[in-house]
């Protein structure tokens, strides 16, 4: 099954060069195996280099960074094998506004294939999503959903 | 396939019977902090077989049944179900419904019971029914809170689980 | 040192019973020494119950409520002694906006007695400030400090 | 004591001199992802005396020199200085100052210097000063960003560090 993770690596990592120079309009990014000569136990590092910098170690990424670029990752591997839904709780959190925008256009394209639930605080997303749900603890501890608007109900 | 929707009574914070029905496209969650956001989707991970209480964020299994409030009293029972659709490509004795309902309960006594379309199963029916499907057996399609820079931040061999996944 | 230690875990729980009160509106919460026959090495328990909840391990709270909490012990460590000043860096970040609001009510008070430095995203915890650094890199890789706006400028 | 200003020269992403002023009461720094705020969170450490460079977010301390961008080339050195007033409390030999500036460098080569109000010192003189100041050694005073819920995440033993900075 060596052919088969070998496979697998090379299509995410065609997918991850994409996904993130879309999320970051620009730069590069690449998956490397540390010991490719026992690919099945291999520990794989991640290349990170937004527009315009240069290559560092990831670590030094800033915290908006790094969230997008294992977003770029996680969408790379949803890519090459899609699976019916995918639950997001939060994901959003460390994006500056720009970033947000990027990452829903991203989600609204990638929702024709499979259906995307989506946790979050930030109004970008909530405006992209087809329907919203609230969810309150007006007696507290006791979680209830409320107002579910529909996106021909935002559009009217 | 498709989410259709999720039955929530007596998990965590959602002591009364809660639907959310969903839609194809995306489905926005919001709240306050500590509404119950992030109990929904501890609720789809635990239906579709999540057997770690830490992966839910609790010490036992016994902490995602209602432990009670200010004003009610705990419940002995959680049950969630979830209902999906056009699911293609099951193996035959599901192939001719239209419709799929995974139920998964657990009683403060320890029991716990899977039911698909109403009839008990096993833990092991609802791994395959979903392995069929396309829904991996690790749950990686739902991303917890937190979970996205630990990714970035994990050491290089605990990055495989994405690429093992998908070969 | 051993009444050292006693004597500051004790100014810190108390006004840590304070804080996470006024942070959260209601609700309680303790601090407890794990091994109290061995000061000097104890482990200490956190206990947090919001407002309405029964008490659960602190390992169920919510993302913001685990932050609050958390921000509530941080705090009383600085009442009980004070720094002359403070950086948090997006320490608002997993926050709703009324929780933004009782965090920043909570600086206001406390930058009488140290100044604060806060990086943030949230448009709150903006609001509050006395004065206000923009950061950017119009030259990608080269950062640059950009309008100051201060206090009375934002009254203007 | 108050911070009066921060200067960063060569400073991770400010490769060119950097003022920042700072008032009483609240400074917020708001920007973009990736565009330096947390650097500057990193400088104030490190004029302070920070000697991890895995605290700094790097893997060396040269991690801390402007490393290039795509139109400039890295540079050579490193330094912040950090200018403080109000100063009191402090042994005598500053007592007669006002404004104390703290100044640290560091050159590719490896080489470090500290100084005070300009006269070359040594790290321990940083942090007697700043210990007489009211900011403890270990720099509790700045919280780096995801570094609160990891208080709340972290072991009971681990916790101790709050407790221990305040006796
Ligand atoms: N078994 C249970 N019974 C009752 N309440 C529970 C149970 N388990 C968890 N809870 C409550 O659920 C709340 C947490 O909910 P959740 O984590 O879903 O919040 P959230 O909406 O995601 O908030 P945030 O925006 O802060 O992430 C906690 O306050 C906790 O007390
Ligand atoms: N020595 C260095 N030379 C040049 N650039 C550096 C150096 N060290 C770090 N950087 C750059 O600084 C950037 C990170 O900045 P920083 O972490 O301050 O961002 P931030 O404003 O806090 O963003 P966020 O809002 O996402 O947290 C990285 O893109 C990194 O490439
Ligand atoms: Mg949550
Ligand atoms: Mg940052």
């Amino acid at each position: 099954t060596i052919e088969l993770f070998t496979r697998s690596f090379n299509d995410i990592h065609e997918k991850f060069k994409e996904v993130f120079n879309r999320l970051f309009e620009g730069g590069r990014a690449e998956l490397v195996l540390l010991d490719p000569a026992n690919v099945l136990e291999s520990g794989i590092e991640i290349i990170a280099q937004p527009r315009g910098k240069k290559v560092q170690s990831i670590t030094s990424l800033s915290g908006g960074e790094k969230a997008l670029t294992a977003i770029a990752l996680l969408f790379a591997a949803f890519l090459v094998k899609p699976s019916p839904f995918c639950m997001l709780d939060e994901a959003d959190a460390p994006l500056d506004a720009s970033n947000v925008m990027r990452f829903t256009r991203l989600i609204r394209e990638m929702s024709s294939m499979s259906q995307f639930i989506v946790i979050t605080h930030k109004t970008g997303t909530m405006e992209m999503a087809d329907a919203l749900y609230g969810i309150t603890m007006d007696e507290p501890g006791c979680s209830k959903v409320v107002s579910v608007k529909l996106r021909e109900a935002a559009m009217a | 396939m498709q989410l259709k929707s999720l039955n929530m009574l007596g998990f965590k914070s959602f002591f009364e019977k809660t639907t959310l029905n969903f839609q194809g496209g995306v489905t926005a969650v919001v709240g306050p902090n500590g509404c119950g956001k992030s109990n929904i989707s501890d609720a789809i991970r635990w239906v579709l077989g999540e057997q770690s209480a830490k992966h839910l964020r609790g010490d036992k299994m016994e902490d995602v049944i209602f432990n009670g409030s200010e004003s009610r009293k705990p419940l002995g029972l959680a049950e969630v179900n979830l209902t999906l659709t056009n699911v293609s490509g099951l193996p035959s004795e599901f192939g001719q419904y239209n419709e799929i309902e995974i139920t998964r309960r657990l009683y403060r006594s320890g029991e716990s019971e899977y039911l698909i379309n109403k009839i008990p199963c096993r833990l092991k029916d609802i791994r395959d029914l979903m392995m069929d499907a396309g829904v991996g057996a690790k749950l990686h399609a739902i991303i917890e809170q937190d979970r996205v820079k630990k990714i970035i931040e994990s050491k290089p061999e605990d990055r495989r689980f994405l690429f093992e996944e998908v070969a």
